[in-house]
């Protein structure tokens, strides 16, 4: 069986650009299992 | 408009995707499979950037280059690696797309401005809202995207542990009692174009197949071995010393095995087989019936050669196929009619009369107790009728359309699409030749369609 992998959940300040300027959001993104 | 990522002529699964019945084997059945480790975060509804095809530029789509206009979506539903996308800012499925979810059309939200890109809304709806940084705040915020590391980590997950110009021990096609040295010519998705030593002629099989062996196994188990006599020399030196490994050698730890050869000489495992018993095996010649069979020979560190008793007499041992016993392909007599699985009876016997009983007593020969098999059942995962790619392990060269017709245990009798029962295959579950909805057109390997049926003219 293979073996269980990690989930790990974090959230993180994602950048954003749009041609009216940029900005930031808060999202959540997985660290992988590394 | 969609890029076009596939020159091979491969069959598209578009088509099928969206039909109410289909249902794809997740990545997460694939250990083997790029992407394994990272697909338990991947999910529905997660939001990514993706190439923005509405857009007045689209030479990029045409040409192949590197997508240039990106929008942001989110993933509505996954089918293997393929993603179905919805352009935020549409409200409806009537601009769904699919994409792979692997391909560089597909980068983790925030990937756009670390390249100075600014995202640019589909053209169809570019008028539909005066202030997109507030919309696009408020479909991002609290939501999942995938690791900013994504497309690396999938990167490293195609790289194959071997190299073009190895050498290696490659099961005999034309002689499977026996294996000869070959070596790597090509390497595509993991999977390794081999050539025999004494021929031009090639064979397709998976980095992690059973039937490729370090340099050196053939003589340190006993197995018979067709090689150059400056390469059987080497061996035999070897017998009575560590065998000298030479630059192009593959090496143990480039293979997978299921068992250590520790086990057996540091912990004096020995082989429960015996030679003469019975038991039952899938056929390695044909994939799709699982046979009456017989231990001809035991080798070391667990390994033995095995005979189907259906094959016409043979005298040579030719036909010898060799089996470690920790196979899924080996199976304990009665494992057949316990799962409701038509066993094929010794040659000479009639399918529907053919008893274990009556054949053990007038062979005289003992079944190979269950204790000897080793059965555990993983949380696979795999579920009837869920479609995937699969080598046909007939003409390894081809990867095909196919579906899970049936399970057993750890095993899956995986159906070529638009082929008769005949061609099934049964195989493992942890089998490297099965691959997830959109592997082929990942690493770069042709899929090959159902056949096309010749419609009658009216």
């Amino acid at each position: 069986q293979a073996p269980s992998k990690p989930r790990r959940w974090e959230q993180k300040q994602v950048q954003i650009k749009t041609m009216e300027g940029e900005f930031s959001v808060t999202m959540w993104a997985s660290g992988g299992s590394d | 408009r969609r890029r076009a990522n596939d020159h091979l002529n491969s069959f598209d699964w578009i088509s099928e995707l969206s039909k109410p019945d289909f249902y794809a084997a997740p990545v997460t059945c694939f250990s083997h499979a790029p992407g394994y480790d990272m697909w338990d975060n991947i999910g529905i509804d997660m939001k990514v950037e993706v190439e923005n095809t509405d857009c007045d530029n689209q030479a990029n789509v045409v040409t192949g280059q590197t997508p240039h206009s990106f929008w942001v979506a989110t993933v509505m539903n996954i089918c293997g690696y393929k993603a179905l996308m919805r352009y935020e800012g549409f409200d409806d499925s009537s601009h769904d797309f699919w994409v792979n979810l692997c391909s560089s059309e597909v980068h983790a939200v925030g990937w756009c401005a670390t390249r100075g890109k600014p995202l640019i809304p589909p053209k169809t709806i570019e008028n539909k809202y005066s202030d997109w940084k507030d919309f696009l705040v408020e479909r991002l915020s609290g939501a999942r995207t995938l690791p900013s590391n994504f497309y690396n980590k999938i990167s490293d997950s195609f790289k194959s542990r071997f190299r073009i110009g190895l050498i290696l021990e490659l099961v005999d096609k034309n002689r499977i009692s026996q294996v000869k040295l070959a070596s790597v010519c090509k390497i595509v998705g993991k999977r390794l174009y081999l050539k025999y030593y004494d021929s031009d002629d090639g064979f397709w099989c998976h980095e992690d197949s059973p039937i490729i062996h370090p340099v050196g196994w053939a003589t340190t188990v006993g197995h018979n071995l067709d090689a150059p006599q400056e390469y059987l020399e080497r061996m035999q030196a070897g017998c009575d010393q560590m065998i000298e490994v030479h630059e192009d050698d593959a090496t143990i730890e480039l293979f997978k095995m299921n068992f250590t050869f520790e086990e057996y000489y540091l912990e004096g495992k020995t082989n429960g087989f015996v030679e003469g018993m019975k038991l039952e095996a899938v056929d390695p010649l044909n994939l799709s019936s699982i046979c009456v069979a017989t231990v001809m020979a035991v080798l070391k560190f667990g390994y033995m050669m095995i005979r189907i008793d259906s094959y016409d007499p043979d005298a040579t041992g030719s036909d010898w196929f060799c089996y470690h016993e920790k196979s899924p392909s080996i199976f304990p007599v009665g494992f057949c009619a316990a799962n409701g699985i038509t066993l094929t009876p010794p040659n000479g016997y009639d399918i529907n009369t053919f008893r274990w009983d009556t054949y053990l007593e007038e062979t005289k020969s003992l079944p190979a107790d269950e204790h000897l098999f080793h059965r555990d059942i993983p949380d696979h995962g795999f579920r009837p009728n869920m479609r995937l790619e699969c080598a046909d392990l007939m003409d390894p060269r081809l990867v095909c359309v196919a579906t899970v017709a049936r399970i057993v245990g750890r095993l899956l009798k995986i159906r070529f699409d638009g082929w008769p029962e005949e061609y099934d295959q049964w195989l493992d579950c942890e089998s490297p030749d099965i691959y997830p909805v959109g592997w082929c057109v990942l690493v770069g390997h042709k899929l090959e369609g159902p056949p096309i049926v010749q419609q009658p003219v009216v």
